[in-house]
């Protein structure tokens, strides 16, 4: 696993922050940024493709009253594929007996899915050898997190309350002092520590958090980033060519 | 900005000034002054709450106003929480051979 991966770095592979407003779809969100990003690295091809049509042709109804991204992935294999944004723009609320999708051309396609095993440096090495991959974590810390690596303990943010669904993008390493408390306060510097951490795309607008990505400490499962690690494939599963993260 | 990098000048900025500058930033005003009152309590609690969890933070993470500072936990979970799991692990781990899942 190489110490750093950051897939924003390369053009074509990560869309624009998006922005749910009143419609809980997190998880078509992630989905569709998911299968957008792998379809850049793959086919060298920057695709946005429809969050509406995860919500209008899903087969649980509302998109909009929450969802989860395995059935985002199974809505593209039932419609062979996803037609694009610019195609079947997002309209902020669902209209579940509307689906449009045979009327668009299908602008990217997967071949499955799968759940990745809950094991951070595995979860890593995925992302950095094949692409971004959907996690679903509690957002519990997020509403008032403005920058920085949140590091949280299992009492502070219950890894097992996952509720929000987001894009793993990328990972790397930054410094802290020892306690940054007691640094802020002390005239010699503070021993530093280095603190791993994972990069995440959400979906509230670019105006949160750091231009809508944030960080999670990597190594202690924090908020239970590990439970539904899911990525699409849209490589036929054929002999692998190795595709390197830029650092 | 955030608690930390907030500049404590020379004297810290007024909780109304605080909110009147969030108003400002996203864009937000209230229908009457009970709701204006009612807005200013929660953006008061959250701004306390964003304080306690950055003492609370074993990382860098840095945390004070952000667009859902005027929002309660409830009003925020039912904006953004994914829902459909209510809080709990969707049975997708239920073992093959229950009856339910055969039935599935």
């Amino acid at each position: 696993v190489p110490p750093t991966c950051d897939w924003r770095n390369l053009d074509g592979v990560i869309s624009s922050v998006k922005k749910q407003e009143s419609c809980n779809c997190c998880w078509a969100m992630a989905a569709a940024g998911n299968i957008e990003a792998l379809w850049g690295i793959r086919y060298h091809q920057s695709v946005e493709l429809s969050v509406q049509e995860l919500l209008d042709c899903g087969r649980c109804g509302d998109g909009c009253r929450g969802g989860f991204v395995w059935d985002a992935f199974m809505t593209v294999l039932n419609n062979s594929g996803l037609a694009s944004e610019k195609d079947y723009p997002f309209q902020g609320k669902a209209k579940p007996h509307r689906c449009l999708a045979k009327k668009h051309k299908r602008a990217a396609w997967i071949q499955d899915f799968i759940m990745l095993q809950d094991n951070e440096q595995k979860i890593a090495w995925h992302l950095a050898t094949e692409g971004p991959i959907t996690v679903t974590i509690n957002m519990k810390l997020l509403k008032q997190y403005k920058k920085g690596v949140i590091k949280a303990t299992p009492t502070s943010c219950d890894p097992l309350l996952v509720d929000h669904c987001v894009l793993l993008v990328g990972f790397g390493k930054t410094e802290a002092e020892v306690d940054r408390r007691a640094g802020a306060a002390a005239s010699q510097p503070y021993p530093r520590r280095s603190i791993p951490f994972w990069i995440l795309k959400n979906s509230w607008g670019a105006e949160w958090g750091e231009k809508g990505y944030f960080r999670l400490y990597r190594g202690n499962n924090t908020c239970g980033i590990t439970k539904y690690p899911l990525t699409a494939r849209v490589d036929r599963p054929v002999k692998k060519r190795r595709v390197s993260c830029p650092p | 900005g955030s608690l930390r990098s907030q500049d404590p000048g020379p004297q810290p900025l007024e909780l109304k000034q605080v909110f009147t500058l969030f108003q400002i930033q996203y864009n937000r005003s209230y229908s009457n002054p009970e709701e204006y009152a009612r807005r200013l309590d929660i953006f008061a609690r959250n701004l306390a709450q964003a304080q306690q969890l950055e003492e609370e933070d074993l990382g860098t993470a840095e945390f004070g106003v952000t667009p859902f500072s005027d929002l309660t936990e409830e009003e925020f979970g039912r904006l953004y929480g994914r829902r459909r799991m209510d809080g709990e692990a969707p049975n997708v781990g239920r073992e093959v051979g229950s009856e339910e899942w055969e039935e599935s």
